[in-house]
């Protein structure tokens, strides 16, 4: 059965879309059959595999407006994910993908009265068919956000070592609190994963020390170090094991895959 | 009459908090009466000053909350801007702070008929005391930041010089002129700020390459480069000015405000 994994924090830049593109090509590498799931209006999960914003079989958003429609329509045609989802250039890995439409489907999902198990129920047919889902959040903890920590048995939580990204960690596991004890019961913090690291400055290793201090075993072994390969990689469209493969972001999301894995009894 | 700048992109992480507090340090050093509102529930403008993010006197959720209660009852008693707004460590510089109940603001707007002005008619009592009043905004296009962009005379496009950022910027210009055609054609962009610029890396002189090819003189002629101090600063609570005077950061910085002061013929 797969588990479903969302990549979530609220303060921007700290490495949400990185993760979810190269940490799911790494389980694709491994062997373990993956799904990303865009779920950020600005759609860089998607370009940052080369593919076109504009997908002709549709995205997240076609995905949520049909599954809405035919809640009030039973004769309504139902657009699936599987209709719309695309391969990528990594083995045993596909993308669900998304563009800036999917802002209207905040709208659009307000007026439903279990609005924020809207994605959990599109999802849930899913879950027999991969080994991992990931689903790449956007910036904010809004509805879309909020759906995705319902759909999740997990989430990882990418904190940048920089002062603004460890202040705002506590409150985001506050937040994750509150969505377990009123929405999600069964969602676990799978990590905290800490990246953009750079040995030589003092600022990043007072971060993580900090960060371990008070979350202990919680937070990852692997730490992703800071790496232009990384930040290049998307200019191709390519995760950063087919774009540098002897790059220290290869190995670091390499070794990311496979602690989750272990983690996971081999899963 | 003072000029209200917005600082904003739905990219995360490209530099608006830390442009929006040294550039309305630089411009209360050179003289200019500033104040600086931070629009963000995440509060990083307010807590790197290094105040506090649960303010007694209350913030800008207590000043919008305090607005919409007023215009159903006449009698209810307005807690103005002026009764929060607190002096900084800066000449001349003084800050509306945010915390994480601002979150609240967007859902208590939406059942308001004129909810994109909502900020515009709390500030413009303010325009008369202020030379120049900066509002740093969220990574999202949610209500918050279009009542933002609606009170503003122009905006300040921070980009980072990464592929993401450079991706996400044609959205960003769409939703502006989106924003001029149907609720604030004033509005301008003072102009696209380029950061965390790095001269030796081939992708960042590429994007700067690329901006400017499409947006010409919109393109501040100043650029921030990538800098530690300015991502240590914050820690200590200090804009980059008090934190290390000879920095990059800081002359960057105040380029940048002159630059501005320039523009605008000195004012
Ligand atoms: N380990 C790294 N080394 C170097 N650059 C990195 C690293 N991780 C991410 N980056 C770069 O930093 C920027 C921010 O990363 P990314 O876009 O993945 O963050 P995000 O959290 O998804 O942002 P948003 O909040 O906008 O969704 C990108 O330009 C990315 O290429
Ligand atoms: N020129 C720079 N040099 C080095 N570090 C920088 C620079 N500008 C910003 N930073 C650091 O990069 C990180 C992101 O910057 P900042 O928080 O200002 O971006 P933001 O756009 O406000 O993010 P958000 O989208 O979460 O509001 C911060 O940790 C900040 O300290
Ligand atoms: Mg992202
Ligand atoms: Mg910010």
């Amino acid at each position: 059965m797969g588990k479903i994994i969302a990549i979530a924090n609220q303060k921007g830049g700290v490495g949400k879309t990185t993760t979810s593109i190269n940490l799911s090509a790494s389980l694709g590498v491994l062997e373990k059959k993956t799904l990303l799931i865009d779920a950020d209006p600005q759609g860089n999960s998607t370009s940052g595999f080369g593919l076109d914003l504009e997908n002709p079989k549709g995205d997240l958003y076609t995905c949520i407006t049909s599954y809405l429609e035919a809640l009030g329509n039973p004769n309504a045609h139902i657009i699936k994910p599987q209709n719309v989802i695309i391969p990528t250039s990594i083995p045993n890995l596909s993308i669900l993908p998304a563009n800036i439409n999917l802002v209207g489907a905040e709208l659009e999902f307000i007026n439903f009265d279990e609005r924020e198990s809207i994605l959990k129920n599109i999802l849930s047919p899913l879950k027999a068919e991969y080994d991992y889902i990931l689903i790449d959040c956007s910036p904010s903890l809004g509805l879309i956000t909020v759906n995705a920590l319902v759909a999740a048995d997990s989430v990882i939580i990418p904190v940048q070592t920089e002062f603004f990204a460890l202040e705002g960690l506590g409150k985001l596991i506050n937040t994750i609190k509150i969505i377990q004890s009123r929405l999600n019961p069964s969602l676990t913090v799978e990590g905290i994963l800490m990246t953009m690291y750079n040995g030589q400055l003092r600022l990043c290793n007072q971060v993580v020390a900090e960060v371990r201090k008070h979350f202990h075993n919680t937070v990852f072994d692997t730490i992703i170090h800071r790496n232009t390969k990384l930040s290049e990689a998307p200019s191709f469209g390519k995760p950063i094991i087919l774009y540098d493969e002897e790059s220290k972001g290869t190995i670091n999301y390499i070794n990311l895959a496979q602690e989750i894995i272990k983690k996971n009894n081999g899963n």
